[in-house]
């Protein structure tokens, strides 16, 4: 789009098919070119290069919102890690297990996929490959309960962060999300801080907002970690996701090995979407 | 809903006298607007609205007492026949079917693999499953346990290349006479050229009859390229939806079915083993629309 040389209605028509096709939706995309065109006809933007220019300040800013420290002061401090069905959880677990241990941290990984075939035994052997501590349990015990005794466990042995991955759910049964807000419960009735991580999976289209929403509103969101950003998907949902729910996003996943995470970096990642 | 849009829109421009072209065209906005937030690729929605557009301003809607519901029944039909009819597994030639399933991290291929080995038991067939994928951690014992769980039998090894765990599988297959071979391969990138190199030569290696791309429901703009890329590379037979259990409009059906021409076989509908449907063209058209 931005290699042509002037600004023609041809250029607004490929500027709309790149956003959408980047899966940042259409009133999200008419919201932005609205700002622009405004910008546009006030001789504000005059040319290719001021509008791809106000576009990328556009998208930065709307990722730019409730961005405060994910605080880990307290000890130890739960992180609860959810979302879809096979977004990367337990891989992000793994991954930012290894993150915080490397950043000092005293780390306690906990298999709260109680529900999946090999759950557990997923994370058990992320654990071990990567000198982690690991508490599971059997498949088919009760999640919470799982928690409870990891939280004791983590304040007798001084653990500073327990991450704690959970099965993947579909945000629609009430049942599932009310789980994960009794194991949010468990934690703060123990006066323990506990975050929440939403894991997004980056070729997810529209139906991110809604997961985003369901999630918060059953257990809160802290953050937000998208996953296979390696892939051709822009993650466009997350402005969206950002403008409507205010939800940093935290980390970004850039593969299937455990060093494949980075801190997220709202112009890296704009810059991809306009590439 | 759409049809509550479109019912507004007409009752507008119903106001002013008899409807005209220009009406329609305020009516079509609302049709690509409900399918580009139904994750129907981009181009994909051009196209069908053109083709809504060559009918809609014909007499059936301009003329019609109801021109919205007219509109609604013309876009579905249009995604009824783009949707195309439900496929059926290969059949026929000697046993076993061999059935692949391929596609990117996390689409449930692995939990689908299972649902189609029970499938194909409660038909009275004898399949096996095969644990192709040596790379994700204890991705071989999730599938064992699932085999145990529907008491299918699973060919896995500890360790390998996919190539010759699927040779070993297909000769297991074989020798105890069964029916069907369906083989789990590891979740990839379609960029990925050693990976769809692999899928290629464990295609080749066991002349699978079957490549079922599975892919996510809630899967946004990229299912076009991803799904383009598989069939040009791989060559798909089939495809499986799946997590149609959640409220994903499911758009993506259309834009693989458009850029692949290749039928959508099976629906998951749930993590249960039992979840598994066929596909209706005319539920999931709905579906889509919203
Ligand atoms: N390419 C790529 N693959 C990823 C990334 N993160 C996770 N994966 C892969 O995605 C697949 C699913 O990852 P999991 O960690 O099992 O996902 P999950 O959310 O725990 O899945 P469930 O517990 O079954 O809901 C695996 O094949 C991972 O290797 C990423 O950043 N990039
Ligand atoms: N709700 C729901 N969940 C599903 C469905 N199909 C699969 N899943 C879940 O999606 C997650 C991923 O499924 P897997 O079968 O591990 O996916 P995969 O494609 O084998 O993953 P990789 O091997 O890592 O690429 C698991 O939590 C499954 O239980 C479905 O139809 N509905
Ligand atoms: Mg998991
Ligand atoms: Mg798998």
């Amino acid at each position: 789009v931005f290699s042509k040389s002037e600004l023609s209605a041809e250029v607004w028509d490929d500027l709309e098919e790149m956003l959408i096709t980047a899966d940042v939706g259409v009133s999200t995309t008419e919201n932005i070119l609205g700002e622009l065109r405004g910008r546009e006809r006030k001789g504000q933007i005059r040319e290719i290069d001021g509008l791809r220019e106000g576009l990328h300040q556009e998208l930065v800013a709307r990722l730019n919102q409730g961005i405060s420290a994910l605080a880990l002061d307290d000890q130890p401090v739960v992180i609860l890690v959810v979302g879809f069905n096979g977004a990367g959880k337990t891989t992000t677990v793994a991954k930012l297990g290894r993150y915080w241990q490397q950043a000092g941290k005293r780390v306690l990984l906990v298999a709260g996929d109680t529900f999946r075939a090999a759950g557990g035994e997923q994370l058990n052997i992320w654990a071990e490959r990567l000198g982690l501590q690991c508490i599971a349990g059997q498949r088919g015990a009760d999640a919470a309960a799982l928690l409870f005794d990891a939280i004791a466990s983590a304040r007798a042995r001084g653990f500073d962060v327990v991450l704690v991955d959970t099965a993947g759910r579909i945000h629609t049964k009430t049942n599932l999300m009310d789980e994960l807000g009794k194991m949010r419960g468990i934690a703060q009735r123990q006066q323990i801080e506990v975050r929440t991580l939403l894991v997004l999976d980056a070729s997810t289209g529209q139906n991110g907002i809604a997961q985003a929403r369901a999630f918060r509103d059953a257990v809160g969101l802290d953050g937000i970690v998208v996953t296979k950003l390696d892939g051709t998907a822009k993650g466009g949902v997350l402005f969206a996701v950002a403008d409507e729910l205010g939800a940093p996003v935290r980390f970004v996943g850039t593969g299937e090995q455990p060093d494949d995470l980075v801190v997220f970096d709202p112009e890296a990642f704009v810059t991809a979407v306009l590439e | 809903t759409l049809s509550g849009k479109l019912q507004a829109v007409f009752e507008r421009l119903g106001q002013k006298g008899k409807l005209g072209e220009k009406d329609v065209e305020e009516a079509l906005r609302e049709v690509r607007l409900a399918l580009l937030e139904a994750d129907v690729h981009f181009r994909v929605v051009r196209g069908l609205v053109d083709r809504v557009r060559a009918r809609a301003i014909g007499s059936e809607v301009l003329q019609s007492l109801t021109p919205a519901q007219q509109v609604i029944k013309i876009v579905h039909e249009e995604l009824v026949g783009l949707l195309g009819e439900p496929g059926k597994l290969a059949s026929g030639g000697a046993p076993p079917q061999v059935i692949m399933l391929v596609g990117l991290q996390g689409s449930g291929k692995t939990t689908s693999a299972a649902k189609l080995a029970l499938h194909l038991k409660k038909q009275g067939q004898r399949p096996l499953l095969a644990a192709a994928d040596p790379y994700r951690p204890a991705a071989v014992e999730q599938l064992r346990i699932l085999g145990r769980q529907t008491e299918v039998p699973v060919h896995a090894e500890s360790a390998g290349d996919p190539v010759a765990i699927s040779r070993a599988a297909l000769q297991e297959a074989r020798s105890n006479h069964l029916s069907h071979l369906i083989i789990d391969t590891a979740g990839r990138l379609q960029t990925d050229n050693a990976l769809m190199g692999e899928l290629q030569r464990i295609k080749a290696a066991v002349s699978a009859t079957e490549v079922l791309l599975v892919a996510d429901s809630t899967i946004g703009q990229e299912a076009l390229r991803v799904a383009e890329t598989f069939h040009t590379t791989v060559g798909l037979t089939g495809i499986i939806l799946t997590k149609l259990d959640g409220d994903a409009r499911g758009g993506a059906a259309l834009s693989v079915r458009e850029v692949t021409g290749v039928p959508l076989k099976f629906l998951g509908t749930g993590e249960m083993l039992e979840a598994i449907e066929p596909f209706y063209p005319d539920r999931m058209a709905s579906r889509i629309l919203g």
